[in-house]
């Protein structure tokens, strides 16, 4: 489970990075 | 190396240091390498006066990462009019710290049996870059979040034709990790991890685009006057 919220987590800040 | 073997860290070549008009005949030309660990001065003593050169020793000035000699230079035979010989002298960091201008400023000292001479040389940080600096990926996650966006610093290398993983392949063989990719809108996000000798961690984001060969890096690090000289490296590593 904490690895599928760090694998969702790293997805957010990427899409939040590419599209602020 | 073969496939699937890691490249080994990045080393630029050899510069001349101090050429024989300054050094009374002695030309030191250097460069420095991280093997297995081990910090590497590597240097090409020459002699281009006319008499032997015997007695050699080396000092450093304090320094910004403690950079010190692990043990004497060690010169065995006496150097001969024009004579060359290479000398490797390991280094450690436990030495006097001094904050430099730039940051990688190495002042030297050596000495052999006509004269002391002094130089300054420039090492690439990415020497410091040490083989455990991959971080936990949910603390890179929490140190992303809480270093202040003022401490981020954007960079951009341009004609560089790697494809991502290639790009991380590389960084990897001078101690720069990847420990996320993710893609968006066609661009590779690259997540970084380094750590320096002294203990500072850097965090990087590399960008990626297929076909666009500028890559952009953004370094997040509590202490941000290490970001010039870490982009240098960057760029040293994915362009050689």
């Amino acid at each position: 489970e904490l690895e599928d919220g760090l694998d969702e987590a790293f997805s957010r800040l990427a899409e939040s990075r590419t599209n602020p | 190396a073969g496939v699937g073997m890691p490249m080994g860290a990045y080393s630029p070549p050899k510069t001349v240091w101090l050429p024989a008009m300054k050094g009374k005949g002695l030309e030191i030309s250097g460069t420095f390498a991280r093997r297995a660990g081990v910090i590497q001065m590597e240097m090409t003593l020459t002699n281009k006066a006319m008499s032997v050169m015997t007695d050699f020793a080396i000092q450093f000035n304090r320094n910004s990462f403690g950079l010190a000699p692990a043990g004497p230079l060690q010169v065995l035979t006496p150097l001969s009019p024009n004579q060359s010989i290479e000398v490797t002298l390991p280094l450690n960091t436990v030495g006097p710290v001094m904050k430099m201008d730039p940051l990688n400023n190495l002042q030297v000292a050596v000495k052999n049996n006509i004269d002391v001479f002094y130089f300054s040389c420039q090492y690439p940080i990415s020497m410091l870059f040490v083989e455990d600096g991959k971080m936990e990926r949910q603390v890179f996650l929490a140190t992303w979040k809480d270093i202040s966006n003022d401490n981020e610093a954007q960079f951009q290398i341009k004609d560089c034709h790697l494809s991502s993983d290639a790009a991380s392949n590389k960084l990897q063989g001078s101690n720069i990790f990847t420990i996320a990719k993710r893609t968006v809108d066609g661009q590779d996000m690259l997540y970084q991890s380094t750590k320096l000798s002294n203990g500072i961690w850097v965090l990087a984001e590399l960008r990626v685009q297929t076909g666009n060969p500028t890559f952009t890096v953004c370094l997040k690090c509590r202490a941000p006057e290490v970001s010039q000289c870490v982009f240098q490296s960057y760029e040293a590593v994915l362009k050689n």
